[in-house]
């Protein structure tokens, strides 16, 4: 998986971090001090595809197949989130209770090509 | 660009300022919708701070860093969390009324938006009992109920016998009841505190002590209304 660069147009996974006080939300949400809001962005070419994990899977035999037999042309490769991991908040509601839930998938840790 | 057909990968050229703006209320739509909370809570009048940092050292102990801050799960504990259901943990703080030295009422607040259904895991009550007399120790019995609407019609959840000396968090298991709170869709919960043997001690700390209100811990699950599971 790649970080994002100036110098990088392929698929590249892109850091965001959104500050809680900079939003002027720290008033209820006690922790974490901020989102690290990851996507991923870039180009996908054809020979990249193949997200990690499913190299011996039937999806890739299936693509593998597709690509040999050149029916490639219909199939156009993603550059998506293949690793994800939860947030875990602790904050007020509205009755000025304090929540902690963890939530899952919220961080792209790593990008890929589909 | 260049993917044609691929939604998934980017979006339109931006100007600097007005893409970090469009990702941060992306980011604020994306929190407030996986919170189940149409707006942000609006903080009218904000927990106080010794309130809030005894709670939380007293759930989380070790866990809670001299700014306040909560240390967050391990990377073991997150993926364990993320193999369960999506959870939550509540803790609620009480309005008291101790007009009776002896007998106390308690009331805690809850937010619930309609058509969720939680189910309760556990529940648990919390209670500063600090001595005021001389005395090296003093046996006390709490009980906890659940308010009726009649003072007669009330329910025992909880009793405890235990010593008091000099001051001393104690915890009453209220599982059953808060889930009977739940199911009938009340946003209150409304429990009574009886202690025998109670005369010298300042129970429900609040009297002197922000840092001794009285609390509530709810573990939380929430159930779909119509779960569909497929193997």
């Amino acid at each position: 998986s790649l970080d994002c660069d100036t110098n990088i147009s392929l698929c590249c996974k892109k850091d965001i971090y959104v500050s809680f006080r900079d939003i002027g939300w720290q008033d209820w949400i006690i922790a974490p001090d901020g989102y690290h809001m990851n996507y991923c962005m870039g180009l996908c070419r054809e020979h990249f595809a193949g997200a990690p994990g499913i190299a011996a899977s039937f999806h890739a035999a299936v693509f593998n197949q597709l690509k040999a037999n050149g029916i490639h042309s219909a199939v156009s490769s993603c550059c998506v989130p293949t690793q994800r991991r939860p947030l875990s908040m602790l904050y007020f509601d509205a009755s000025h209770n304090i929540v902690k839930t963890d939530i899952p998938d919220m961080i792209v840790e790593a990008c890929g090509c589909t | 660009p260049g993917d044609a057909g691929c939604l998934t990968c980017g979006m339109p050229a931006l100007e600097k300022g007005t893409e970090e703006q469009l990702l941060i209320e992306i980011a604020k739509l994306q929190i407030l919708s996986k919170l189940h909370l149409k707006e942000r809570p609006n903080i009218t009048h904000p927990v106080p701070r010794a309130v809030l940092l005894t709670a939380l050292r007293k759930l989380h102990a070790g866990r809670v860093r001299q700014d306040g801050t909560l240390e967050l799960n391990s990377n073991l504990e997150r993926q364990n969390a993320r193999a369960k259901d999506q959870g939550y943990e509540i803790v609620s703080f009480a309005d008291t009324d101790h007009r009776d030295a002896a007998k106390s009422g308690l009331t805690f607040q809850f937010s619930k938006e309609r058509g969720m259904n939680f189910q309760i895991l556990q529940s648990t009550l919390w209670l500063y009992f600090k001595s005021s007399s001389e005395a090296p120790k003093e046996r006390v019995t709490a009980k906890v109920f659940l308010a009726g609407p009649h003072q007669s019609n009330r329910t025992l959840l909880s009793q405890k016998q235990f010593d008091v000396k000099w001051g001393s968090w104690q915890t009453f298991p209220i599982t059953r009841g808060v889930q009977n709170i739940f199911d009938r869709g009340d946003k209150q919960v409304k429990l009574v505190l009886e202690c025998e043997g109670c005369q010298d001690l300042a129970v429900l700390g609040s009297l002197g002590n922000a840092s001794h209100q009285p609390f509530l811990v709810a573990q939380v699950r929430v159930r779909e209304e119509h779960s569909i599971h497929k193997r």
